[in-house]
């Protein structure tokens, strides 16, 4: 469709710019609240956030940049107003405010949505899906665009698991039946469990 | 725009056929995974499912219509494939297929999306916003249309409070602060907590 089209053709500028400048850029999409700016905070406490940046994507609020910035990160926030995704034209606009550093790493936290971004391309060189265990083992099955190009399964809250009944195989046989090439990452942002191999995932790409 | 305005008029077909006929219309909406189904569910098993049907949406599968026959109640799924919401054009065609009889209560479950379904009105008499208290006291501020024309805000999993650093009062208040008129429940759909408040507010409309 022509929308579509048109977001991809300038997917591939932003992707030819930030990959000729080896610009690690990562998609984060999710439902609401499932722990999206609570991972990235607590990556970045972790990183060197002068070779770090991050586009924060919201109907309304710079809430999420702000606690982006407390870590001492620059971040951009995008306001959709009624838009239900972020899209190539975005970033590209926010790309040229951030002028990110070569050999940086860009965040992108999408609009909190797990069925509208994934038609999106934005010129990302990773998707990463996060799914919370409080969502149900099901999402992945009802939502299978999103999961279908995300290189990465984040399987976040896990310290809320033993209160729950998600059945975590269930999980993970669903994602990969929709996306055999899936990779699942078990997390809690709040208790740090998980953030090492999260941060090694990161380091590889 | 035309969208949206062709929506609306189908919109108001269905109400005027709806509301004609004395039938209770919800359109509950929220975000993936929030309990929806589970409410429903649990909603179902204490009303009379003779007078009661159901309208699924979701991109794929027909687990949620499956989950919803078990209890007796009659379902119809609506797969919206790519699409974020289900819109009038859908429900209007629902109804003919379903034809609810005199009196009864038509419950609609939206796609689980915070974000499109908010400008869809679908002919409802009511809509009803499901948080999760696992999504985070800002999201009425972060997705404001949706909570803008809920006419309740029903707070969900609030089992898992003990475990949760949840601000009920801040959500509470931003909910309010979108929508003066909000009325906010406290829910657990998996114990059975505060299902006898929502029951009333159902037999009140
Ligand atoms: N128990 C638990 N809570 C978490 C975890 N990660 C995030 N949360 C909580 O989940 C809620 C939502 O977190 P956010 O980081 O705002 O989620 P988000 O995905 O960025 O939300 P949006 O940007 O609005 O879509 C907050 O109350 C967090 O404290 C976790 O690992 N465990
Ligand atoms: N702890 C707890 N879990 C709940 C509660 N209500 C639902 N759940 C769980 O939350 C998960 C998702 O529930 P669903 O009913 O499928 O949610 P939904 O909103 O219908 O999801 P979608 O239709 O896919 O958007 C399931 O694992 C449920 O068991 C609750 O009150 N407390
Ligand atoms: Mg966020
Ligand atoms: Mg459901
Ligand atoms: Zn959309
Ligand atoms: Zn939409």
């Amino acid at each position: 469709q022509d929308i579509l089209a048109k977001n991809d053709a300038i997917a591939e500028k932003n992707r030819e710019f930030l990959s000729g400048r080896n610009i690690k850029t990562l998609n984060l999409v999710s439902s609401p609240g499932s722990g999206k700016t609570t991972l990235l905070t607590e990556t970045l406490k972790l990183l060197n956030t002068d070779h770090c940046a991050v586009i924060e994507g919201d109907q309304q609020t710079s809430f999420d940049a702000d606690r982006i910035r407390e870590t001492g990160a620059k971040a951009i926030q995008i306001n959709t107003g009624k838009g239900c995704h972020l899209d190539a034209q975005m970033i590209a606009e926010a790309i040229g405010r951030l002028i990110p550093e070569q050999g940086s790493t860009l965040f992108i936290e999408n609009v909190g949505n797990l069925v509208c971004p994934a038609a999106f391309d934005l010129g990302e060189s990773h998707k990463v899906a996060i799914l919370s265990v409080t969502e149900g083992e099901d999402k992945p099955l009802k939502y299978p665009d999103i999961f279908a190009d995300a290189d990465l399964m984040i399987l976040n809250k896990i310290d809320l698991l033993p209160h729950l009944n998600f059945d975590l195989d269930a999980c993970v046989a669903n994602a990969k039946r929709i996306n055999p090439k899936i990779q699942p990452l078990l997390v809690s942002a709040t208790t740090g469990e998980g953030m090492q191999a999260w941060l090694d995932w990161l380091a590889e790409r």
